[in-house]
């Protein structure tokens, strides 16, 4: 089972697009798929059709250990199931704020899911606190969108301590893999941007680009992944792209924690 | 003096691309203007050309009530300084968590700034938290950025909680006024969802709709408001026109506050 956070502090930069399109590409590869929407804004639940107002319970009671996984998650599609964001996710860093074993309660969440997932994907606020550490303490990757402007790769730098911190403190190793995203063409340094984040993290960065595509932004109006609302849309064939190179890597992570 | 904050809990809709262009086309009217950078990621700064790293202090300290605002701001150009933001702010929440009077921090630097600028600005982070809450509360005024997307309208529901909090339970007023930013005219309901938020606000939403326009980004990887960096952008004008429909409210604040 693979387990993949979507994180970047960096507000607006794709992560809930990502997160959604990601997998969903990958259930239509006909792998099993979670995603854990752990941003209390909530818009990976809402961009995949969910009332999140009518919501009784969600990731937050999954974390809080009051709700499992199975009677808390909604099913999305064949191999896609959803552990749904509220606004309660807001309360987390607060009540546990100090207490010793904060950073674990994702990773014992994950222990307690009864399904064998091939994939869990874990949507990330925009933030750098306690939910986001959550999410790279349970997960052993993490995807992080960049969006091409100049100051994404400064940001970047603060989400690689804490994976470093991560890996110090608590002898955790997550793969870190980053993805351009919101690329546009036109703009002057949009090439160099991207060159520059190729060079920063060589063949720990994906050559698939996703580009501006107003369809992504569409779809989630619709609470559909893009592929089940045009077919034909650039973003769609670029995230189908995204989760083959993801495929693709199946092989290399096997071979590293082995 | 006018006190405006630039909030709105959704990541990447316009908040510091409007703080900066809207403080900049202020000051090129001959208003003197203060804007703080409420963001621990410190985006404002960096997009005015301020080297984030080297700063020994910032709006934290200032908070904290260990340096004056005269001796940690930058001045930007004629009428336009800057307090900048640092990480350190990424602190503020957990270090007064609990704290009676812990929203009122900002407030109390408010009263403690020497120089009469005629606005001072806020550039808030995308959370919903200590920072945002001690920007209304210090406020009189506030802009919401809002982006052309569906859930948009959604999440702002949350931040007029907060403002409505505010009123109630510390007596205390905030102005609140709509701004449809990133509005790309090809989208398809991006009329749509401007309407939606023109007919919510009413006249409590800027007639002045700001388009997607790449200069503005390319401009703050340059560390430059657009008017310095493109003077035929249409983001330079549309950021005038807006600074122009601000100036306007003059007549009608004062109206108010009398
Ligand atoms: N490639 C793209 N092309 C066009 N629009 C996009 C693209 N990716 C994302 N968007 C749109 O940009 C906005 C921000 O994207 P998204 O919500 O995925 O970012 P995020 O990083 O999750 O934001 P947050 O920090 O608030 O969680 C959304 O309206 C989304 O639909
Ligand atoms: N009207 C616009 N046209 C084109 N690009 C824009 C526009 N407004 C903002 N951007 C770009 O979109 C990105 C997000 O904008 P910005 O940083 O102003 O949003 P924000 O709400 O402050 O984000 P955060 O929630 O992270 O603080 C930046 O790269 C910015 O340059
Ligand atoms: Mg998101
Ligand atoms: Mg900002």
């Amino acid at each position: 089972m693979r387990t993949i956070a979507i994180a970047n502090q960096k507000g607006g930069c794709g992560k809930t697009t990502t997160a959604i399109n990601l997998s969903a590409c990958l259930a239509r590869k006909g792998r099993d798929i979670l995603l854990i929407d752990l941003d209390p804004q909530a818009h990976a639940t809402m961009g995949l059709g969910v009332a999140v107002q009518d919501l009784k319970k969600g990731t937050y009671e999954v974390l809080m250990g009051s709700s499992s996984v199975t009677d808390t998650l909604k099913p999305i599609a064949e191999g896609f199931d959803l552990l749904p964001g509220t606004v309660m996710l807001s309360a987390f860093e607060q009540k546990l704020a100090g207490q010793p074993g904060r950073e674990d309660y994702l990773k014992n969440a994950f222990q307690k899911i009864e399904k064998a997932y091939d994939y869990i994907l874990v949507d990330c606020p925009p933030s750098i606190g306690l939910l986001t550490f959550n999410a790279l303490r349970a997960c052993n990757e993490a995807i992080i969108p960049i969006e091409g402007s100049f100051f994404s790769l400064w940001g970047v730098g603060r989400l690689l301590d804490m994976v470093e911190l991560i890996r110090e403190e608590l002898s955790h190793e997550v793969r870190v893999k980053a993805l351009c995203t919101m690329f546009d063409g036109r703009a002057k340094f949009s090439r160099e941007i991207a060159e520059d984040v190729m060079n920063n993290f060589k063949d720990r960065c994906f050559q698939t680009v996703i580009h501006v595509n107003v369809k992504l932004k569409e779809a989630a109006s619709f609470g559909l992944p893009v592929g089940e609302y045009d077919k034909r849309a650039r973003g769609f064939r670029e995230y189908r792209n995204l989760a083959t190179e993801v495929v693709e890597d199946e092989g290399e992570v096997r071979v590293e924690e082995a």
